[in-house]
């Protein structure tokens, strides 16, 4: 028996409108301790991690471990059948399921929604990631981030990251010209400004724009971003979701010719 | 620059 039920149904959906651009399909592994995916996009530049914890759901269950092979675009589909304010539950009673049900249930418990999503079986492609002691981590708002990411692609289609004890430059260069922008280390009360560097070791690396604002699309899940980076090493964007558990990003970096 | 792949920092498992 597997079941998971969120009270805040509005996080999955925006954990699955968050990752629909970048990969096709996953698997979702349920173990005891919670739920966890991980997936990289078609061209390898890219992966996306999400952890969610059992202790963040109002009703967590899984006799034995279990992986739930999901279309994210027929996921997806199902979820637009769900409220914001409704609760979400997973449900299979199968130990090699061939379909996971949904309840949507409104706050009044006055509408609840079943759907059944065929599960597929998908082959599972995932990679080791070390721990690592990143050298330099940047917590900001990640609306902000978003912001930058977003302007800064309209002139080049890669930005170069560069920080300092004080301070995070992004810069860019593009056929019309060149610029950047430079983020200061600002302990501020409020969130929206509040920027916090941990610097070791200053790094510079370049990344693709079209991925970051693609991982921007989860700017809704947290009011702040870490950006996690060390010299010739992937960046790692880490969304805290509150008590849940976690939505990581990973961006291999562009490299010399 | 060219666009490294994860594959080549990454382990499979």
């Amino acid at each position: 028996m597997f079941e998971a039920k969120l009270q805040q149904g509005v996080i999955f959906k925006k954990i699955v409108d968050a990752i629909k651009d970048l990969v096709k399909s996953v698997n979702i592994d349920a173990s005891t301790s919670g739920l966890s995916m991980q997936a990289m996009d078609s061209a390898h530049v890219a992966l996306v991690s999400l952890k969610l914890n059992e202790n963040g759901f109002k009703d967590y269950r899984c006799d034995r471990p279990i992986t739930l092979g999901l279309s994210i675009e027929n996921l997806s589909k199902i979820l637009k059948c769900a409220g914001n304010d409704d609760t979400i539950t997973l449900q299979t009673d199968e130990e090699e399921p061939s379909s996971l049900k949904f309840f949507f249930e409104n706050q009044q418990a006055s509408k609840i929604s079943e759907f059944s999503l065929n599960l597929m079986s998908l082959d599972s492609e995932s990679l080791g990631i070390p721990d690592t002691d990143y050298s330099s981590v940047i917590q900001m708002s990640s609306a902000e981030f978003s912001r930058i990411c977003k302007e800064l692609s309209s002139i080049s289609e890669t930005v170069e990251i560069e920080t300092s004890k004080e301070s995070v430059k992004f810069s860019v260069q593009g056929d019309i010209g060149a610029g950047s922008i430079t983020v200061k280390n600002n302990q501020s009360d409020k969130d929206v400004d509040r920027v916090d560097l941990q610097i070791d070791q200053p790094v510079k690396l370049t990344f693709a724009l079209r991925y970051l604002n693609m991982f921007n699309k989860a700017v809704s899940l947290s009011s702040t971003v870490s950006l996690n980076m060390s010299e010739e090493n992937p960046l790692m964007v880490e969304y805290k979701i509150d008590d849940l558990g976690s939505l990581r990003f990973y961006l291999a970096p562009k490299i010399s010719d | 620059m060219k666009q490294s792949s994860l594959l080549s920092f990454f382990g499979n498992v």
